[in-house]
């Protein structure tokens, strides 16, 4: 799963 | 990027520029709740630290500074240039019942105990329940300005699309945070009965009022 703390969503 | 985050955002945008637009030509924030808009400058803020330290792309950076400027913006016409019209005998939400649990919610359940992180987190949490006072003043007052009804219909769509967005990458890329979707759902929850009224008064032409 994608690292969750790298928000790259707004 | 998918088509549902793109159009997610799109009403977002559409969203904080007809309330602009709405207090800048109108020269009164009449119906609108000052306190919300505080929240949604905490909001922005909280999250966006990360602005200038992680680059993700140009639209991305783009996109929070203008929700980053346009928020304080709508902040300060409400507080300042136009605090003569503001509201403030309705506008009564206690705000701090919205911010202290979210804040004690952000220590306690968050992907990583970073400050950034734990902002992030809060973040989340105050922007699912940030619109509470302002749909308490349409209670108080009953009824809303028909552009009014057109900025909570774009400010709830924004969240609804998100929704479907998190289920397109779920499927797709397997992506999800359990964080960002129950507070979404929870969110998109709290439009429910405006989402109604809106659908079935505002679109036939009716002015966007609640049964007294």
């Amino acid at each position: 799963v994608i690292a969750r703390t790298r928000h790259d969503e707004l | 990027m998918n088509v549902f985050r793109f159009l997610g955002d799109l009403s977002h945008l559409v969203a904080i520029v007809i309330l602009l637009l709405k207090i800048w030509k109108t020269r009164s924030c009449s119906g609108i709740s000052g306190r919300s808009q505080i929240l949604f400058a905490i909001v922005f803020t909280t999250r966006y630290l990360d602005l200038f330290s992680n680059f993700i792309s140009v639209y991305n950076t783009s996109m929070k500074i203008v929700y980053i400027t346009c928020s304080y913006a709508t902040v300060y016409l409400i507080y300042g240039k136009f605090k003569a019209t503001y509201d403030f005998n309705h506008d009564t939400f206690r705000i701090e019942f919205l911010l202290v649990p979210s804040a004690i919610l952000a220590f306690l359940v968050n992907h990583d105990f970073s400050p950034l992180e734990i902002l992030w987190t809060f973040s989340i949490y105050l922007e699912s329940v940030a619109i509470l006072p302002q749909l308490f003043l349409v209670s108080k007052t009953g009824e809303a300005e028909t552009i009014t009804s057109h900025y909570l219909f774009a400010l709830g769509s924004y969240r609804l699309l998100y929704l479907l967005n998190w289920l397109w990458r779920y499927f797709s890329q397997g992506f999800y945070d359990l964080i960002a979707l129950l507070s979404g759902i929870l969110q998109t929850v709290l439009y429910c009965d405006f989402f109604y009224l809106y659908i079935s008064k505002v679109l036939k032409g009716k002015k966007l009022s609640l049964p007294a």
